[in-house]
């Protein structure tokens, strides 16, 4: 890995990022999510914290442009140069340009260029990288197209940004170590003893690491919170989202962060307004709302916003009906009915949910309306039911969703 | 197969250009061509030993078909 001349860095944690405007080769929501996932990236392996900012006053300014931009390097036309970036510093200090003249693609095709890919190349500049000469390392200077669901940061930029900035603040005190990106890597607990497989150099202590993604077809698995999301559906555990699309048959498997990186883990609960194109996720006493795929400004608010009384501190489960406007709240053996028109709790609320929900488990974990049915999830059991009749239909695995 | 001169011309202007905005070749008006060429090589075997290719200072095909890779504007080497 190399730096600029100087090493020029930010002085600072939390970075601002703003978007100037858009390419029209992707939806906005995909840029968005193509951006911040760039970032978390980086933050993932630095105490380095990315705010989105709304105003063009932002430490870091991304836009798209073609041929002459205003700066003294014009892009080239289709191919050849695809993006640049400048290096840490006030006014375009840290600022990306991507070519719009490039094809932008969510995905890596062969007619274009994986806009996550390379946003992620110019922030490492953004951030103080230079060039790196080692093949396969994210800050070599070519496009290397290649599948980008499950990118990992090759040891060498991760070598590179932490000369920089140092590991992130929840590490132990060495730095983070990257497994060759083949290879699966070892959950060994912070301080356990350690038994030595020939894979691993010898590491005085090896730093705990976020749990590992169940197996999709774990029979134990478990949920905190699923919800739909423009058609797709998404479960949650700890940080990790199980995402099921009607696009593509097999499941994909993303994390919170790679979303929405201000928003932390391990949900309680979540469901979709549909007609408002709008989804709200819980975690104890708190609520977030997010509109297509951003975060609404103003939020987390209190859940005590939405009527709960004070005593509830936090719910297990929320599923919206797109047919009666309710959502249902679960909370332990009660359930609350909140009227989405008028954006308020109901009468005669909570009533006890084996009363009206007869044979399914409960605290509920995790609560889906599709199809007509509710799905309610209790520990590794699902619960189809008829929502007119509120009547248990049948019993399944949580998992069924899967494939397995 | 023997390249024909006008490509040649092409290549070798696509190259200069190359090594000026990532390498940090300045052509100098020289008085002597031969000596202009000598720079251009040390710049070529720079690059050819940044990407891992056979340094022989030489415009070859692997050398021309790396320049021709779609990349990132930053320079690899700065004065």
């Amino acid at each position: 890995y190399s730096t600029f001349p100087r090493s020029p860095k930010w002085e600072k944690e939390d970075v601002t990022y703003g978007i100037l405007n858009y390419t029209p080769d992707m939806p906005q929501a995909d840029v968005e999510e193509a951006i911040a996932r760039a970032f978390q990236l980086w933050s993932s392996v630095t105490p380095l914290r990315f705010i989105r900012v709304y105003d063009h006053k932002a430490d870091i300014m991304i836009s798209f442009a073609a041929g002459v931009h205003g700066d003294f390097y014009p892009f080239d036309g289709p191919g050849g140069t695809l993006a640049h970036a400048y290096a840490p510093g006030s006014q375009i200090g840290g600022d990306a340009h991507f070519d719009e003249d490039e094809n932008w693609t969510k995905f890596t095709t062969s007619s274009g260029y994986n806009l996550f890919l390379v946003a992620a190349h110019e922030l490492g500049h953004s951030l103080g990288l230079s060039h790196s000469n080692v093949f396969g390392a994210l800050m070599y200077p070519t496009y290397v197209a290649m599948d980008t669901r499950d990118y990992q940061l090759h040891q060498d930029d991760i070598d590179g940004i932490q000369a920089l900035y140092g590991p992130p603040r929840e590490s132990s005190a060495f730095p983070t170590k990257a497994f060759p990106q083949q290879e699966p890597t070892e959950m060994i607990p912070a301080g356990a003893p350690t038994e030595m497989s020939p894979r691993e150099e010898p590491t005085e202590m090896t730093p705990s690491k976020p749990p590992q993604r169940p197996d999709d077809c774990d029979p134990h698995l478990t949920f905190d919170a699923i919800t739909t999301l423009r058609g797709e559906t998404l479960f949650f555990k700890d940080s990790y989202i199980w995402r099921k699309s009607p696009y593509f048959s097999e499941i994909e498997h993303d994390t919170i962060s790679s979303f929405w990186p201000s928003l932390i883990a391990g949900f309680d609960a979540a469901y979709e307004v549909d007609n408002e194109d709008r989804v709200l996720f819980f975690k104890d006493d708190q609520y977030w709302a997010v509109s297509g795929y951003s975060i609404e400004s103003g939020f987390p608010k209190p859940i005590q916003n939405l009527g709960f009384p004070t005593k509830v501190r936090k719910i297990d489960a929320a599923v919206h009906d797109q047919n009666t406007k309710r959502t249902y709240f679960f909370v332990g053996s009660n359930y609350w009915s909140f009227n989405e028109k008028t954006k308020s709790m109901e009468r005669h609320y909570p009533r006890k949910i084996a009363a009206d929900f007869q044979g399914i488990g409960y605290p509920i974990d995790a609560a889906l309306q599709k199809n007509g049915y509710f799905y309610f999830f209790h520990g590794s059991n699902q619960y189809e039911v008829d929502i007119k009749k509120k009547k248990l239909i049948r019993i399944m695995k949580s998992n069924s969703w899967f494939n397995c | 197969l023997p390249v024909a001169p006008e490509k040649e011309k092409e290549d070798m202007q696509f190259a200069k250009k190359y090594l000026e905005n990532f390498y940090d070749f300045k052509e100098e008006k020289a008085l002597f061509k031969a000596k202009d060429l000598d720079k251009m090589s040390d710049k070529i075997r720079e690059m050819q030993s940044f990407f891992g290719l056979e340094v022989t200072g030489e415009l070859n095909h692997q050398t021309l078909d790396m320049m021709k890779q779609p990349r990132c504007g930053i320079p690899d080497v700065r004065s």
